[in-house]
């Protein structure tokens, strides 16, 4: 090893996380959710995932507060991932199709006082 | 307008469920409205069919020809009820039920249990939204559901959230005046939604957002159906 010209000198995270307490929160999340994976390289992939969703939770607790975010059943998946599989409304421009046609309608206005 | 409101509690909503690894949002959104639809208006609760949306509609938005109802592969709300209205219909549950797989479309008109008359989008004030709510029954709506993937419960108000990139189809079941909001110091108005992710997920397969200001694009892509009652 010290004679490769290039050294690593970022972590491999794949690696550092085998053994960790990380580890043992994502062996509680596969059998909370019944979860198994095929292979060994897939398992350390879904590994990294759920770390990086670990510290997505803690982000999106930060950003809302009055929610209580952690670890769910989509915690195994990167947001590309999620976003394919389980959502699905269409959204062809930046604003989506579908969205709110309506406002430039002549639709009636509910009377909404009282 | 109630302070508080809730469909659930009078017998219009189905129970939650759970639309697997298959982007069928915008068929379960579609039909949680047309069950509420026609509750109103029959005073019966139906479960209706997703898996007859995600093989048969193909149905295309009529500004955006590409944008089109593709199974798995997403699709919109208001194509959905287009379609419904074409095809004549929906069949229940029992009939046609979900697989989570695009398949053969195996539609037979005379299983067919509810009839669209018609359909309209909501306009983005939302207190409009409320009242077309409380008047039509739940709603089918858009969101960006970016905070969904880690949401435990309680009621969701993020700080910041894309009002413009909506990607899930949900649906509007009620309101509550009073989620308390440390952030905020008080009680703040939330909306009650029906999610299709199966009831392990969130509050009983609930997801309650912030009230008033949009959030998460909640007001955008809101849309009521009204049922064919037969004589």
């Amino acid at each position: 090893h010290e004679d490769l010209a290039i050294r690593q000198v970022t972590e491999d995270h794949r690696k550092t996380l085998v053994g960790t307490h990380t580890e043992s929160r994502f062996r509680a999340f596969m059998s909370e959710y019944g979860k198994s994976y095929e292979t060994r390289e897939e398992y350390v992939h879904r590994l990294g995932v759920f770390a990086r969703n670990v510290l997505r939770a803690a982000e999106h607790q930060m950003m809302d507060p009055t929610a209580v975010h952690g670890v769910t059943q989509f915690s195994d998946l990167t947001e590309e991932e999620f976003e394919r599989m389980f959502t699905g409304v269409l959204a062809a421009d930046e604003g989506g199709v579908g969205v709110q046609e309506a406002a430039a309608e002549d639709v009636e206005m509910a009377e909404i006082d009282g | 307008l109630p302070e508080d409101f809730d469909w659930r509690e009078k017998g219009a909503v189905t129970d939650v469920k759970m639309q697997g690894a298959c982007g069928s949002c915008w068929a379960f959104s579609t039909t949680g409205a047309i069950e509420g639809a026609n509750f109103v208006s029959t005073g019966k609760l139906l479960n209706l069919s997703e898996q007859q949306l995600v093989d048969c509609d193909h149905a295309c938005d009529t500004k955006d020809k590409k944008a089109c109802d593709d199974g798995c592969g997403g699709g919109l709300m208001t194509n959905a009820y287009k379609y419904v209205m074409e095809a004549g219909g929906l069949e229940e549950e029992s009939s046609y039920p979900y697989t989570g797989k695009r398949g053969r479309c195996r539609f037979d008109a005379g299983k067919v249990a509810v009839r669209l008359a018609n359909f309209t989008t909501i306009p983005l004030d939302e207190n409009q939204i409320a009242a077309n709510l409380v008047r039509h029954g739940p709603l089918a709506v858009g969101l960006n559901a970016v905070y969904m993937q880690t949401y435990i419960g309680g009621v969701s108000c993020p700080l910041i959230c894309s009002k413009r990139r909506l990607n899930h189809g949900v649906l509007l079941v009620g309101y509550g005046s009073k989620g308390f909001s440390i952030l905020r110091l008080g009680n703040r108005p939330y909306w009650i939604i029906k999610n299709s992710w199966g009831k392990t997920w969130g509050e009983n397969g609930y997801y309650k957002l912030c009230r008033g200001h949009g959030i998460c694009g909640v007001n955008a892509m809101v849309s009521a159906v009204v049922t064919q009652v037969s004589s």
